[in-house]
């Protein structure tokens, strides 16, 4: 498996903060759980009405899950299993590989 | 062998070197590699000049890729630049006329360490690879070490954070090496273009305040001209303008450090795409993405050529 599989079962979430108020939920919230920003490049630039996604790691995903729930910050999955995304990007890459 | 080289799947960094060697061995006549550094791990940071053999104060545009490792469609854009500069010297005169009177500067990867690491390690590493004695955390990003409003706003003083922006400005050696190389033919350079990934945006001066540029006119439509060239291909729509008030405002990148050292056209490309793929932009759309940012850089290089 390419990268060794470490990215089984990473989603990335999509979240639109719709007021400052939810900016600040979310800046809170990521202050408590390690992910990647994809966009914006730091929680520091995150804007209300300003797209945010963001890879988060298999083990936090359910528990992110039920804190934007829990704070009713509307939120969708873009990437549900970014392993398999990664093994499509470059599937013709594995399958040169195999060859 | 280069004929054989398949430009619409994503290479290694030794892959893209490979490639390099053999462009520079079958094209002497508009190709010229040569390396301007190492990197931190002493890979070497390689750059093909791209032109008609000529006069050497010919005006030049310099386009580099790779800045943040992650975005492999940038290297897979400027392989494909060169691919069709090549290519089409002989039958397309626009790109004829270009060469003739530019010499393009192309940096496939400027970040090789990092890029590397992503192809073996990490898929989303961002930064460069330089290590830091005092944290665990490694790299920096490459695009907030420049020596222009260093690690304000928008950056991080922090070694783990991704927008890290170094020790000190030019602490990465692939950041100094292409700075070094850019402030000597400075009076040579008319354009700079940095190519990123993930926002389908073209952007100009200034990133780090709302201040207008002095050669706003000039930019504006040159920027224009360029998006409205990349619709062309395939009906995709980028936002254009000053990265501050287009994005948001973040300590000085590479594009406000090139405008500032006195290059006129400083831009940088946020290729595809906007949030379905994110970095993994898979392979079938490396031609469609690079056609159309070849129409958009073509019109950029033409616009050199203009009085504005």
């Amino acid at each position: 498996y390419l990268y060794n599989n470490r990215y089984v079962g990473d989603q990335v979430f999509r979240v639109t903060p719709r007021d400052v108020t939810e900016v600040q939920v979310l800046k809170r919230m990521l202050g408590n759980i390690k992910v990647d920003l994809w966009q914006p490049n730091s929680a520091s630039l995150i804007r209300h009405n300003a797209t945010v996604d963001m890879h988060v790691k298999l083990n936090d995903t359910q528990g992110l899950h039920a804190h934007l729930k829990q704070e009713g910050i509307a939120y969708n999955v873009f990437i549900s299993n970014l392993q398999k995304e990664i093994e499509k990007q470059t599937g013709y890459r594995s399958a040169r590989r195999r060859r | 062998s280069e004929s054989h080289y398949d430009y619409e799947v994503y290479h290694s960094l030794e892959e893209i070197q490979s490639w390099m060697l053999e462009v520079n061995r079958t094209h002497p006549e508009i190709v010229d590699m040569f390396s301007i550094g190492t990197s931190y791990e002493g890979r070497p940071l390689y750059v093909l000049q791209i032109g008609k053999r000529s006069r050497p104060q010919k005006k030049a545009m310099w386009i580099d890729c790779g800045v943040h490792a992650r975005e492999w469609i940038g290297p897979a854009f400027c392989q494909w630049f060169v691919k069709e500069a090549i290519n089409s010297y002989q039958h397309d005169s626009v790109m004829r006329r270009l060469m003739n009177q530019l010499n393009f500067y192309i940096m496939p990867v400027l970040n090789v360490d990092g890029y590397h690491y992503s192809w073996t390690t990490d898929r989303f590493w961002r930064k460069t690879r330089s290590k830091n004695h005092k944290y665990h955390c490694r790299g920096v990003d490459a695009n907030r070490n420049w020596k222009v409003k260093w690690c304000e706003e928008g950056a991080s003083s922090h070694p783990c954070d991704d927008t890290y922006c170094g020790p000190f400005p030019e602490s990465e050696p692939e950041v100094r090496a292409v700075a070094k190389f850019l402030r000597k033919n400075k009076k040579r350079f008319k354009a700079y273009i940095s190519i990123h990934a993930y926002a389908q945006m073209l952007l100009y001066p200034y990133s780090y305040k709302y201040a207008m540029i002095p050669n706003f006119g000039c930019v504006e439509s040159a920027a224009q001209n360029a998006v409205t060239a990349l619709y062309s291909a395939y009906g995709v729509r980028y936002r254009y303008g000053p990265a501050s008030t287009t994005l948001y405002v973040s300590s000085g990148s590479s594009m406000d450090w090139a405008y500032r050292i006195g290059i006129q056209y400083a831009f940088a490309f946020e290729l595809r795409d906007t949030g379905y793929y994110g970095f993994l932009l898979p392979e079938a759309l490396i031609n469609p993405t690079c056609t159309e940012t070849l129409r958009a850089v073509k019109a950029i290089a033409t616009g050199l050529l203009k009085k504005c």
